[in-house]
């Protein structure tokens, strides 16, 4: 990477990118191949939908959310990237079909709580930690 | 209630079928700490209007979702992971005639306490409604576990609280029973006895029901409960699938 870049005219070809490009620099916020950059998506888990109704008092059910998306080098400061994700980004440029890119994972975790009646019909409040995702990043 | 809307459907969904389902629900019992589906008794028509411990534990489901966006903080709820209600299942009297000292005496039914966890806090909570006999005096309540009980004797009490009010106030009393909690904790079979003394300031004992004391007989939206606050000792381990 250190090499001199020469101008080359572009090859009018099907050819697969160089893997030593480094995608992603002049793109609009997408990954190399037009996938998203890693975010937080919508996820919601019903009781309801469940059949749970019956015991579980509230809530009918909750955003938990998830991560997903593409974890390509270079990866900006809204993707929570880990020091250990950006080397292994680099790496994964010069050996593409040995190392991964880094995963695009939950960096934030909050609780939920769930009230419900048990088989004696006691009222429980049950606090849950790690249930809903507040944050993604690269890992 | 739910945590925030439903989001809208922007995709196509699939069908689960019967195993996946089963499957998916099994997976998400044991993420939530649960061993299967509980299946609680189908309440009769005339037992469905609020109840005390419900009520009480709604109030609190809405104070600790109110706290996770940063509300303020409830008394005992923020070390706690789970909080248990339990309605009295037997309510005994020593109120007949002038034999004193009077009392009344709950039992709870233990046997749901999970292990492995710790109790942080448990409160008794009985309604009291304004009392004329006698008019605007002072009334010691006090709280103690029947720790033990003989055939032949008084049974042994271990003391746990003492409040003090006026006779004409009204609302819910809630009484300390934490320190009952090491020794139920070990007798998870055993019933909890908790037994109730009402005495006024010249040292008379009362009926608690003529201090006017609730008990089973109450409407179901007053009747007492028993809150427990439990904080985890350990992580939970994962069954193996």
């Amino acid at each position: 990477a250190a090499r001199p870049l020469k101008r080359r005219q572009p090859k009018k070809t099907n050819e697969l990118p160089h893997p030593n490009k480094l995608p992603g620099i002049f793109d609009d916020g997408h990954g190399s191949r037009g996938r998203e950059v890693c975010r937080r998506h919508e996820l919601y888990v019903s009781f309801r939908d469940l059949g749970w109704l019956d015991w579980v008092i509230a809530p009918q059910g909750y955003s938990a959310y998830y991560c997903e998306g593409e974890c390509a080098f270079p990866l900006d400061s809204c993707m929570n990237a880990t020091n250990h994700a950006i080397l292994q980004s680099l790496v994964h440029l010069m050996k593409p079909d040995v190392v991964p890119k880094a995963c695009c994972a939950p960096t934030k975790l909050s609780a939920t709580s769930v009230l419900y009646y048990d088989s004696s019909n006691n009222v429980i409040l049950r606090k849950h930690r790690n249930m809903v995702v507040k944050a993604c990043g690269c890992h | 209630g739910g945590h925030g809307p439903r989001p809208p459907h922007t995709c196509p969904q699939r069908r689960l079928g019967a195993r996946e389902r089963r499957d998916m629900q099994r997976e998400i019992l044991a993420v939530l700490g649960l061993p299967g589906r509980p299946r609680p008794r189908a309440q009769p028509a005339a037992a469905r209007q609020p109840a005390s411990a419900p009520l009480f534990m709604l109030d609190l489901y809405h104070a600790m979702t109110d706290d996770d966006d940063g509300g303020p903080p409830q008394a005992h709820l923020g070390r706690a992971d789970l909080v248990m209600s339990f309605v009295n299942m037997v309510e005994r009297d020593r109120t007949l005639g002038y034999q004193e000292p009077h009392w009344k005496e709950f039992h709870f039914d233990l046997t749901q306490i999970p292990a492995g966890e710790a109790v942080t806090a448990a409160e008794f909570r009985i309604y009291k409604e304004p009392s004329t006999h006698p008019l605007n005096t002072t009334l010691h309540i006090s709280m103690f576990e029947v720790v033990q009980e003989h055939s032949n004797r008084e049974s042994d009490l271990f003391f746990l609280d003492l409040q003090t009010l006026r006779s004409g106030d009204e609302g819910w009393l809630v009484l300390d029973i934490t320190a009952a909690s090491d020794r139920w904790l070990l007798n998870h079979h055993k019933d909890l006895g908790l037994r109730l003394y009402v005495e006024t300031a010249d040292g008379h004992s009362m009926d608690p029901g003529l201090a006017g004391l609730l008990g089973r007989q109450a409407p179901r939206s007053r009747q007492p409960f028993m809150v427990t606050f439990f904080r985890a000792s350990q992580s939970p381990v994962r069954a193996p699938r």
